[in-house]
């Protein structure tokens, strides 16, 4: 493992305290996009498939078990909480996800590397995660008064699938025939959706004035 | 196996 994978993995993983630590210290998901969250879980869902099955590492075994474990506890916190429930901005998280899912779903069955269920099921999770974040930027755009924590999980997400770039160059590079192109074209794209998020972000930052997304 | 259905990452 390389320091770009491992700095990707942690800033993915802090986007999740990050997260925790929002709803959890202001008792609100204000500004939280449900269905991105159910997104994730469905792709970490499908991609973990093998997780009693394949085993890898510790590191790894452990990873998906604690971003398993955070989304589900995610999406408690979102529906189940009484307290926090209320203050999710249903009216305006209003992205379909048939949008989403289908075409991921289509694509995975026409693209993948071999047929077999495992194999197409990951796929679809390399498809839908590079699309997953969606809902939250449009809700993002629509929300007045972006907190900090919102913004700076956005910003880590963004940042982990970077990181993850930067990784498949040094792996390409060190490791013979590593060649990932689902991985990769999905890794690119889910990237580029950021770029405009990233834009002001680092702005709102330089300028030290709240972010504010244009909509 | 090649790298490719290792899946490795996470």
């Amino acid at each position: 493992m390389n320091i770009f994978r491992l700095a990707g993995d942690m800033v993915h993983l802090l986007s999740f305290v990050v997260l925790v630590l929002k709803i959890n210290a202001t008792k609100s998901c204000r500004g939280i996009s449900l269905k991105t969250q159910e997104l994730y879980t469905l792709v970490f869902v499908c991609r973990y498939l093998d997780l009693f099955s394949n085993f890898i590492s510790m590191y790894n075994t452990t990873m998906k078990i604690v971003f398993l474990g955070t989304s589900f506890a995610i999406l408690y916190l979102m529906r189940g909480h009484k307290v926090i429930k209320v203050t999710y901005d249903r009216e305006q998280d209003t992205f379909r996800y048939l949008f989403l899912v289908l075409p991921c779903a289509l694509l995975a069955l026409l693209i993948h590397n071999a047929w077999t269920p495992f194999e197409v099921v990951w796929t679809f999770s390399i498809y839908l995660e590079a699309v997953a974040i969606l809902p939250q930027l449009v809700l993002l755009q629509r929300t007045q008064n972006i907190d900090n924590l919102t913004g700076n999980y956005v910003f880590l997400l963004g940042l982990y699938r970077g990181l993850y770039i930067l990784n498949w160059i040094y792996r390409y590079f060190t490791e013979p025939h590593y060649i990932q192109w689902i991985v990769w074209i999905s890794g690119i794209v889910q990237t580029i959706l950021y770029l405009d998020f990233f834009y002001y972000y680092i702005k709102s930052w330089k300028n030290n004035v709240k972010l504010a997304l244009p909509s | 196996a090649t790298s490719q259905h290792e899946h490795d990452e996470l």
